[in-house]
């Protein structure tokens, strides 16, 4: 038997689509998820895809209109003589461009979002809509179009063997912007925040707007994220800034103080805040036990006074960042910071020194200073070279201003 | 497929059937009878292909490998 002699690698099935903008509907959703999130979760599914091709994606959703991709979420016997198996087993299946592109979802798994609990819908739908563009199963164990399901991978990126694999059939990615009109969302090549211009009620963004340099944004729950500055918040969502904002922090987080240095939330669903020698840690706005503690005592090896803290999507660890310096905290490790940091920020290419704060979103890590704000592409570990170049004015791109 | 627990050999070729490892239609296998160089063949092709030791046998690592949720669509097409 010995070990193949092939090396292992992606596998084209043998058709693909004639035409590099694509419609797709779902005219199925889960029964256990938000159509909206649903939505927004496909699209990406589609926008890995699209990042390394020419390749466009858009949403139809009135019912009429002929698409390329149809996905359904179905139970067991569904019509196509290929009947799901409920939860676990067989999660999912597509069919080749030959075969009319479809995607089929088993509606029995419990299906989540940002979640280890479940199976990640995000990453199967961005599997099967491989098949869908005529990619077939590779065995590079790494690759997203290995059959297996590896469970939530926070900081999913495709795989070299994937990217080979779809431009062998679509060919590079030549122009800036990926995602088109239509009637729907659409998948581009950058997933910054597409908030749109609405009108900020006064007092509302306008504050942010005359001077978008803030204290700190963080992401709470799933894809909420709160901007601090001073003694108030507000709230961003997918959808911009939300209305009745500003308000004061101390009265939404009981005992918290304003001016805050630095806050993330890691996985445990925890969010902790910092300012000077203290933090506070929170689950959602209520505090979760008896604070201040000193920062030494509870992030050793981490210093007072920091600029900003991020959990990277590169690695899921938490990053510290102050002055010129950065350093790695990792709790399953003792002791949790290596006796090699801190390191200089000038590692991390293109970021400068004394950052106000950094944030995730959507699978990237982003960085603020001075009202603009950087992407940071993981697996270059560089500032993300997508056009318009970073930094881009924060004001513009994630307060609608 | 039996998520959790003991795989036969039966479930072994029924689910190397359905994901191309096998030129089989399923209900063959109701009758029982297979041949068992083609399942040892067969579970090599699966082995090499998911990265495992290639052993030929059901060795439990293969069975866990063949617990895994994974994609319905066919491993080996043509």
């Amino acid at each position: 038997y010995g070990a193949s002699s092939r090396s292992k690698r992606y596998a084209l099935q043998g058709s693909r689509w004639r035409v590099k903008s694509l419609k797709y509907r779902i005219s199925k959703y889960p029964s256990n998820l938000n159509h909206g999130k649903v939505d927004r979760e496909l699209a990406r599914a589609f926008g890995v895809w699209s990042d390394y091709t020419d390749l466009t994606f858009t949403q139809v959703k009135s019912g009429s209109e002929q698409v390329h991709i149809d996905i359904r979420f179905e139970k067991g016997e569904h019509g196509d003589g290929d009947p799901f198996d409920g939860p676990g087993g067989t999660l999912a299946h597509a069919y080749f461009p030959v075969y009319g592109g479809d995607a089929h979802f088993d509606d029995a798994e419990h299906w989540t979002i940002d979640s280890y609990r479940g199976t990640n819908l995000f990453q199967v739908a961005a599997h099967e809509f491989g098949h869908s563009l005529g990619l077939s199963h590779s065995d590079v164990k790494t690759a997203l179009m290995a059959p297996f399901y590896r469970g939530y991978e926070p900081s999913f990126t495709l795989d070299a063997d994937d990217i080979l694999g779809i431009q062998k059939l679509y060919g590079k990615k030549t122009r800036s912007s990926g995602g088109s009109s239509g009637d729907g969302s659409s998948s581009g090549s950058d997933n910054t925040p597409k908030l749109p211009k609405v009108p900020t009620a006064p007092g509302s963004g306008g504050t942010l707007c005359k001077n978008a340099s803030v204290d700190t944004i963080f992401r709470a729950e799933e894809d909420t994220h709160y901007v601090f500055k001073g003694d108030l918040y507000w709230k961003l969502t997918d959808d911009g800034v939300a209305a009745g904002y500003p308000r004061k922090i101390s009265d939404s987080w009981q005992g918290l103080p304003g001016d805050i240095d630095a806050a993330f939330t890691y996985r445990n669903g925890k969010t902790y805040f910092f300012k000077g020698p203290h933090y506070w840690r929170y689950v959602g706005k209520r505090m979760d036990g008896d604070y201040p503690k000193l920062i030494s005592e509870g992030f050793t090896g981490i210093p007072d006074n920091i600029d900003a803290a991020v959990v990277w999507t590169g690695n899921g660890k938490i990053y510290f960042y102050k002055g010129t310096k950065f350093w790695k905290f990792d709790p399953a490790q003792r002791p949790p910071v290596k006796s090699i940091y801190p390191k200089p920020i000038s590692n991390w290419e293109g970021i400068p020194n004394n950052i106000d704060t950094a944030t995730v979103y959507h699978g990237y890590t982003y960085f603020f200073k001075n009202g603009q704000y950087w992407r940071f592409d993981d697996r270059s570990f560089a500032v993300d070279n997508a056009n318009p170049k970073f930094p881009r004015p924060t004001s513009k791109w994630w307060f609608g201003c | 497929f039996p998520v959790g627990g003991d795989i036969s050999d039966t479930n072994a070729m029924i689910y190397l059937s359905q994901f191309g490892y096998i030129n089989k239609s399923l209900s063959q296998f109701s009758s029982g009878y297979f041949n068992r160089d083609q399942l040892s063949t067969a579970i090599a092709d699966f082995q090499s292909f998911a990265g495992l030791n290639i052993t030929g046998e059901l060795d439990e690592e293969t069975k866990a490998t063949m617990s895994l949720p994974r994609c319905g669509v066919k491993d080996r097409i043509g």
